[in-house]
């Protein structure tokens, strides 16, 4: 069997609420390392890929590997029912047919038990190759997000393009065009709002704005957002879970976006 | 005119 508690219910309800609207169904797959979860988008352009280490949990265990097929919307609407400070627990059988979601208040004086029905999911896992990028951009989660917005009022596509000197968000559409440059900056009051570059050489790519939207529901996970680049094969937006600014988390939720290339 | 790639041809089958 399956039984893991985490100590916020809120982290999980975050991650869910990240991923819901880019993936409707999902199999979640426990083993003794944690949970991880990988899934296309239906249209093939965008992956999410979530992990969530066994540390992060206040217990964990796993006696056999466990898939749980899951339709995210419906267990965020479950995970909707949890208390800010609640605990939630999650338990299944091995061969179950329901995840059942325990949350505890704090003084565990409020105790709420849901089951939601499990599926199966005809999903392959993808291999992804493990590379370095050439480049990394750290940058306030809320800062990307607000860039996000802004640039598709002016159009469906970004060009997101990198030098030493900082990251520029383009757009152009009907109506005209727009960019956002953001400088490098290591020596600014508040750390979370630090734009640090590290790079090879200068490189330029275009994304959909409509799944870079997606992505940024994640913001409240972390504070801090990682994007990698490197020419031609898709960006990395990831953000840490469980974990401070952006030292590494016991957990990650990274989303990979193909891009847009001229034909 | 730009077009979107797809990400079955970055990521494989395992």
């Amino acid at each position: 069997m399956f039984e893991a508690t985490l100590q916020k219910a809120s982290t999980l309800k975050k991650v869910i609420e990240a991923i819901k609207d880019l993936v409707t169904d999902g199999n979640i797959e426990v083993s003794e390392t944690g949970m991880n979860l990988q899934a296309m988008d239906s249209s093939h352009v965008s992956l999410v890929s979530l992990v969530l280490h066994t540390d992060m949990f206040e217990h964990f265990r796993c006696d056999r590997n466990v898939t749980l097929g899951i339709n995210l919307p419906n267990f965020a609407k479950i995970l909707k029912c949890s208390g800010n400070d609640d605990s939630v627990t999650l338990k299944a059988q091995d061969d179950g047919e329901n995840l059942a979601i325990v949350f505890e208040s704090e003084g565990q004086e409020r105790v709420s038990e849901f089951e939601l029905k499990l599926m199966d999911i005809d999903a392959e896992s993808l291999g992804i190759p493990d590379q370095d990028y050439n480049t990394n951009v750290k940058m306030s989660s809320a800062e990307f997000q607000r860039i996000v917005r802004d640039m598709t009022v002016l159009g469906d596509t970004c060009s997101i393009g990198c030098t030493k000197e900082g990251v520029k968000f383009s757009v152009s559409g009907d109506l005209g065009q727009g960019n956002i440059t953001l400088r490098q900056t290591n020596s600014v009051d508040k750390e979370e709002e630090a734009v640090t570059i590290e790079m090879d050489e200068p490189v330029e790519l275009n994304f959909a704005l409509r799944y870079l939207g997606f992505f940024t529901k994640a913001s409240p996970l972390c504070p801090r957002v990682t994007i990698s680049m490197s020419p031609d094969v898709p960006i990395v937006v990831a953000y840490n879970v469980g974990g401070e600014k952006d030292t590494e988390g016991a957990g990650s939720l990274s989303f990979y976006l193909a891009p847009k290339i001229d034909e | 005119k730009q077009k979107q790639k797809s990400l079955d041809s970055f990521f494989k089958p395992k």
